[in-house]
């Protein structure tokens, strides 16, 4: 199975989605065989990447439940070396369900065992809590990529997020590593960005990837237009970003 | 009991705990007596009120579970005209709870039953996803405030949201108004948010509120700082502009 990344964080909006996406674009254009899977009810990773009409169709859902393989649920070719497991609303039924029995975490890892190999990478865009949906992208992934906005809230989530995470590694006896903290939205001109981005450095250093994405309105334009950046206008910094991310994981994978 | 508004969105970092600080800041402003309940584990309207030492103090998951009456959580005079209910992390736990016993969505509406008209207006921060806080919230209320930044996720969201919310009505038995679409963190100049507003407009024109609230870092600044931006600079255009949107909603709720 390929080198799974979970991409996580409790707080909302702070450029998840986005990460996903555009990394997983990254991948693909960098050859690596990608898989990406969207287990966010609100299916922004599957609608930034153009998929509207689902009804009839077979989503993520169907396959955490056993009623389709995982072969039924991959849209293959979305772009040169890039497939995905689209999500749908249907997802919250996962949540609701868990009401009836316990258990239910590995869901996900369950079905990505199906697998045989086929995928360098799969990046699994999640949900802004967490709950039992966030849970099975963690137990399913070997890391976890931190999105994180230089804003105050979502610095001062961030601390309680890897308390939490802690806590889960215990519960579900899974060893999951932090690939890193990525600063997304950067606004260089603007002071309380770059005072909390200092702050973060010197606090959590080692975990601070190099690789920082700054704030580029094209990357929303390009979600709009259901594609990703990188295959719209490769010469773009909020293009460019991603595809330094995608360099520096794949040479951190290495080691 | 006083008008109870809930400042609700699924989407992540639309602007909601930025709203329900500033908006119960500006009732107060107006001498309206005002409660501002913090129901998001993530506590940020806590945090963004100052409120950092809670640990052996009652909070609102005390009043949840019945340990603790009303008046026991009540953090009374935070500010002249308004006073706070804090959250805790430990507000997960009726979620998970929800796993032993079904029910539990009206245990907010209950625990502010307890009041005796002393509030004017009560606002309600609740956190990004749909689970049983959030529908604890909606049930409390008699009328959803739903921010939205002018971005293509967030507006993508929108549609399903007011369905999602169609259900809920039926499922719980209870008519909650939609008190309007606040458009947020608005950027005249930013294409998109303006090609986006435009688009909000023509189609839901009778739910987007007139007040519009722009951009402004000084918002941020004074979550860092733990007092609502009123508070500190009255004439900067964030704080004039959730002072106008109180006005707005004080005629709409006269009507
Ligand atoms: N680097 C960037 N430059 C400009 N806009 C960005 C950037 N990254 C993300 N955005 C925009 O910010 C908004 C929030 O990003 P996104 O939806 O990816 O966050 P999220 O963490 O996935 O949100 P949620 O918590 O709801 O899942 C989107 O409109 C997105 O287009
Ligand atoms: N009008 C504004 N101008 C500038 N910054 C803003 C504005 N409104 C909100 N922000 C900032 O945007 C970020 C997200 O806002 P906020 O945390 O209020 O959103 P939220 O919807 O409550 O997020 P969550 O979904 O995690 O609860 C915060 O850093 C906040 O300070
Ligand atoms: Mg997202
Ligand atoms: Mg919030």
């Amino acid at each position: 199975m390929g080198y799974t990344i979970c991409i996580g964080n409790q707080k909302g909006g702070v450029g998840k989605t986005t990460t996903a996406i555009n990394l997983a674009a990254a991948f693909a254009v960098a050859e690596k065989k990608t898989l990406l899977i969207d287990i966010d009810p609100q299916s922004h990773a599957t609608i930034g990447m153009g998929i509207r009409k689902l009804s009839g169709k077979k989503t993520l859902y169907n396959g955490l439940t056993g009623e389709a393989g995982i072969n039924e649920i991959i849209l293959q070719d979305m772009l040169p070396s890039l497939d995905m497991i689209p999500a749908h609303i249907n997802l919250v039924a996962i949540e609701a369900n868990r009401v009836r029995q316990t258990g239910g975490e590995t869901l996900l890892s369950n079905l990505l065992s199906q697998l045989h190999g086929q995928y360098d990478y799969i990046i699994i865009d999640s949900p802004p809590s967490i709950n039992l949906l966030t849970i099975n992208a963690i137990t399913a992934a070997d890391s976890l990529l931190i999105p994180l906005q230089c804003e105050f809230f979502a610095v001062e989530g961030l601390t309680r997020f890897l308390k939490v995470f802690e806590v889960f590694e215990k519960f579900l006896n899974h060893h999951i590593k932090i690939l890193g903290i990525l600063i997304t939205m950067f606004c260089s001109n603007e002071n309380i960005n770059r005072m909390i981005a200092e702050d973060i450095k010197n606090r959590l250093g080692d975990w601070v990837l190099k690789t920082i994405i700054p704030r580029d309105i094209h990357l929303q334009e390009a979600a709009l237009h259901g594609r990703p950046l990188l295959f719209r206008d490769i010469k773009s910094i909020g293009a460019q970003s991603y595809f330094d991310l995608a360099k520096e994981l794949i040479s951190l994978a290495d080691h």
